[in-house]
C-alpha cells in the first residue's frame, strides 16, 4: 500500500460517501444518473466476485472495504431507482447503458491475462468502470447544470483513479508491478473527467455553479 | 515474465 492508493481508496470512499449523503439529506436523485449508479454496481459485484465464491472469514481491512462498496452501491442505487424515484430525472438520465456494457464485455473477451470466467469478470469491470460514469457526464450536459454537491461527488470520483494511476508509477518504479490493462483503462477513465475538472477548478472552486453553455 | 498476476487492488 502506497500513500497514492490509500488516499484514492479514501477518495472513492468519499465519493459515494458525498452522493448517499446528498440523495439522504435533499430527499433527491435530482441530477444524479441512476445508469451510472447502476454500472458502478455492476462494477462492485463483478469485480469482487470472489468475495462470494470463497467466503474467507478473514476480516482484513480490503475485505471489509469491498463489503462496503458493494453495499453502499447497491443501498445508493436502490434509493434511486425505489425510495426516491418520483425525483430520479429519467427521461435527461437517457444514454444507453448497453453501449457501454456489450463493447466492455466484449473487449474482455478479446483482451485480457487469462481466458477463464473470474479473470473475464475482472477485466469486463475493469472496461465498464473507465466509461461508467458517461451516463452522469452525458445527463449534466443535457441539463446544462450540475449541482455543487454533485460536483463535489464527480471531483472525489474522478480524482480517485487519477491517484491511482500516481499508484501505477509508483508500484512500476519500484515495486516493477504493471497491469496494463488496469492503467490504459484507468487513463482513458481519468481522461474522460478532464474537462470536468476544468470547469470543477476554474468554476466550484470559486463557489460558482456549474453552469454549461446549453 | 512470471510476474505472479495478484489482485491486491480494489
Amino acid at each position: 500500500m502506497n500513500i497514492f492508493r490509500l488516499f484514492g481508496d479514501l477518495s472513492h470512499l468519499a465519493a459515494i460517501a458525498i452522493l448517499l449523503l446528498k440523495i439522504w439529506k435533499t430527499r433527491s436523485c435530482a441530477g444524479v444518473s441512476g445508469k451510472t449508479q447502476l454500472l458502478f454496481a455492476v462494477c462492485f459485484i463483478t469485480r469482487y466476485i470472489d468475495l462470494f465464491l470463497h467466503f474467507v472469514s478473514l476480516y482484513n481491512t480490503e475485505k471489509v472495504m469491498k463489503l462496503i462498496y458493494i453495499s453502499a452501491s447497491v443501498f445508493t442505487c436502490y434509493l434511486i431507482f425505489f425510495k426516491f424515484k418520483a425525483t430520479y430525472d429519467g427521461n435527461h438520465d437517457s444514454m444507453r447503458a448497453e453501449f457501454l456494457i456489450v463493447p466492455a464485455a466484449g473487449l474482455a473477451c478479446l483482451i485480457n491475462t487469462k481466458f477463464d470466467a473470474i479473470e473475464i469478470l475482472w477485466t469486463f469491470s475493469i472496461y465498464l468502470e473507465a466509461v461508467a460514469i458517461l451516463p452522469q457526464l452525458f445527463l449534466i450536459s443535457k441539463t446544462g447544470e450540475a449541482e455543487t454537491i454533485t460536483s463535489h461527488y464527480l471531483f472525489a470520483q474522478g480524482s480517485y483513479r487519477a491517484l491511482y494511476i500516481l499508484n501505477w508509477i509508483y508500484r512500476y518504479h519500484y515495486e516493477s508491478h504493471v497491469d496494463t490493462i488496469a492503467i490504459v483503462a484507468g487513463v482513458v477513465q481519468t481522461i474522460l473527467y478532464c474537462d470536468f475538472f476544468y470547469l470543477y477548478i476554474t468554476k466550484v472552486v470559486k463557489g460558482q455553479k456549474i453552469v454549461l453553455p446549453a | 515474465d512470471c510476474r505472479k498476476q495478484t489482485k491486491d487492488e480494489l
